[in-house]
């Protein structure tokens, strides 16, 4: 971006585009740009590269999450459960493979509990990654109540010495109430099961998602609390830049990036380097 | 609606008898702000708003007519015109077979989609058979297997251990052999800068030579819709577009960030889960969604 343009206005029209681009969004674009205009105009930014590189240390501060906001950590819970969620399609399936084999490496025993009762395949599918990461798995016997599933998983968890349980959901869009409520019983089931469970909710974000994803983030915390965020799919050309609002704004941390599909893509998210690919 | 945004905009042009570059350009900040937040891409609006100004600009006043009234008709017709004017329709004209193809990214619908359009030929009369060419994804040839069995549509056994190329053929071969006139295909979902994977799927695409290459795209895309709609089309090509999840409270900007790169006609929507929930593509319904 404007390796050697002077610092003008078509410059600044540059640099807005790029924030939108990578769908930070309009008004938090906004109000960056003119932030901005008016540290150039009050001459506390003087070159381009000055601008740029202010600019993504402030982008840098707001999607760094900041320590001392964090819940105290449930991280050390035995057994760990964390549940995943997230709306059709963004990858939930695929990371809790990715999670699982994390987990593994790390001398973790786990427990994949098939918690997708509705799509069709969705079983197996996890099933699979259950087998390639080595670990345990559970799906329903009969019936489509991903609660009973859910219940069964704490049980298995707890009788076999499980380190972690991930529990996996089916895809839903949040503007489905009957959908929302669902989630809320598989909560309900859970901690009732295990008091403190899910000790980890995962938001599983597709990185090609524009700016629905605020709205995703927002109702699916108020429905039943996110802890953290996967953002997905960061291998193609989105940027994600939505996640910079919805961490200022939701307080919620961006855990891992997925950015493929085979079993290692799963990287912690390093808001430095997410940065920069803004600015690539 | 536009108009809600408008109102100020309405009454600061009261009165007036002609739509200047002021008050047209003031107008047109509303209508960039809508567009952008429906996730239309930057470009596209630059684009659009170009369009719709110069269009806007010396059009006398209608008597009885707001001038920003006036402005939004403007923006919401035009906005129409380019989404398609129209709804359109499969090209299964003419007698003998057919072959579709579905592309797209992961995740956006394709197997979903596959099943939805296999479910709606066989209602209109057709003999429909699906093939999955996904050796890659966990259960995504058993996925298509379920799906195929909800609809009561024939699917061929492939696995994971065929080529898609050796699939393609097999599948015409099958398609001959059944009897079948519409052969669906079901291709793994993959990045448009994937060179290796964009070249199996150009490979697949020669082998089929297909009549309809429909592009599935997930309608809650931001501004990435230009860059993978404009690659799949000019690697791949593309004959239909089809955008899922549009139940959600989905603005569907991507709609015209897809249709104005590529020219493709948008031809249908999914609206839900199940294999019927599945419709065409009312251009002058989504404008109004993505005026917001
Ligand atoms: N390129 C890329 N693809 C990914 C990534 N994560 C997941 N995918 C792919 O995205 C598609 C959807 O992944 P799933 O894991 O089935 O998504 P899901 O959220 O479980 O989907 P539903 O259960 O149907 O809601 C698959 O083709 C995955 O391989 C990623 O980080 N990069
Ligand atoms: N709500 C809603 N969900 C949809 C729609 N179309 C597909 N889905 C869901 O989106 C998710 C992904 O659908 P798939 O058909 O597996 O997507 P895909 O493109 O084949 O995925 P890959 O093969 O991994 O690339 C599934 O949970 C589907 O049920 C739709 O129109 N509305
Ligand atoms: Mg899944
Ligand atoms: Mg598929």
């Amino acid at each position: 971006v404007g390796a050697h343009a002077k610092l003008d206005d078509s410059f600044m029209d540059e640099l807005e585009e790029v924030l939108l681009s990578a769908d930070v969004g309009l008004d938090l674009t906004t109000r960056i740009i003119e932030n901005l205009r008016a540290d150039v105009k009050a001459n506390l930014l003087k070159t381009v590269p000055e601008v740029i590189e202010f600019i993504k240390k402030e982008l840098e501060k707001t999607v760094t999450f900041d320590e001392e906001e964090k819940q105290p950590s449930t991280k050390n819970s035995k057994p760990l459960v964390v549940l995943v969620i997230g709306v059709n399609g963004a990858g939930k399936t695929t990371t809790i493979g990715k999670l699982s084999f994390k987990l593994k490496k790390r001398g973790k025993s786990v427990l994949l509990a098939a918690g997708d009762t509705f799509r069709a395949a969705a079983a197996d599918q996890l099933e699979t990654w259950a087998e390639r990461s080595e670990a345990d798995f559970i799906r329903s016997n009969s019936g489509s109540d991903p609660s009973a599933v859910v219940f069964d998983a704490v049980k298995l968890t707890v009788s076999r010495g499980h380190d972690v349980m991930i529990a996996d959901t089916a895809g839903r869009l949040h503007s489905k109430v009957n959908l929302m409520e669902e989630l809320k019983k598989i909560k309900r089931i859970m901690s009732r099961e295990l008091p403190g469970a899910p000790h980890e909710t995962l938001l599983v974000l597709d990185s090609t998602t524009g700016q629905n994803a605020v709205s995703q983030a927002k109702i699916f915390n108020e429905s039943i609390g996110v802890t953290g965020i996967v953002l997905t799919k960061l291998d193609g050309t989105a940027k994600g830049g939505v996640v910079i609002n919805i961490v200022d704004t939701l307080k919620l941390p961006v855990q891992f990036i997925g950015i493929g599909e085979k079993i290692d893509d799963l990287r912690p998210f390093n808001p430095k380097e997410f940065v920069a690919a803004i600015f690539e | 609606g536009l108009s809600q945004r408008f109102e100020g905009v309405v009454k600061r042009l009261q009165g007036l008898h002609k739509l200047t570059e002021e008050n047209v350009s003031d107008a047109m900040r509303e209508v960039r702000i809508a567009l952008l937040e429906a996730d239309v891409n930057i470009s596209v609006v630059k684009d659009f708003i170009a369009n719709v100004k110069s269009l806007a600009l010396g059009m006398e006043t209608i008597p009885g007519v707001q001038p920003g009234q006036q402005i939004v008709k403007i923006v919401h017709e035009n906005l129409i015109q380019v989404l398609g004017g129209d709804t359109a329709n499969l090209n299964l004209t003419g007698r003998g077979s057919t072959v579709i193809l579905m592309t797209g990214l992961q995740g956006s619908g394709k197997t979903t989609t596959t099943a939805k359009l296999a479910a709606m030929l066989k209602k209109q009369g057709y003999r429909p058979l699906m093939v999955s060419a996904d050796v890659y994804r966990p259960a995504a040839i058993e996925q298509l297997g379920v799906l195929g069995e909800q609809i009561d549509v024939p699917t061929i056994k492939t696995t994971t251990d065929m080529n898609p190329e050796e699939i393609g053929r097999a599948a015409l071969e099958e398609m001959t052999q059944l009897n079948a006139n519409v052969l669906l295909v079901d291709t793994a979902g993959r990045l448009a800068i994937d060179e290796q994977m964009m070249n199996e799927l150009s490979k697949l695409k020669d082998i089929l030579q297909p009549k309809e290459i429909l592009f599935v795209a997930d309608s809650m895309t931001g501004q990435d819709a230009v860059n993978t709609a404009r690659a799949f089309n000019e690697q791949i090509g593309m004959t239909g577009v089809i955008l899922t999840k549009m139940d959600g409270d989905i603005r569907g900007g991507a709609a015209l960030s897809i249709k104005k790169v590529t020219g493709t006609p948008i031809k249908f929507i999914g609206v839900g889960e199940k294999t019927s929930q599945f419709e065409q593509f009312h251009p002058d319904r989504i404008a109004g969604r993505i005026l917001g």
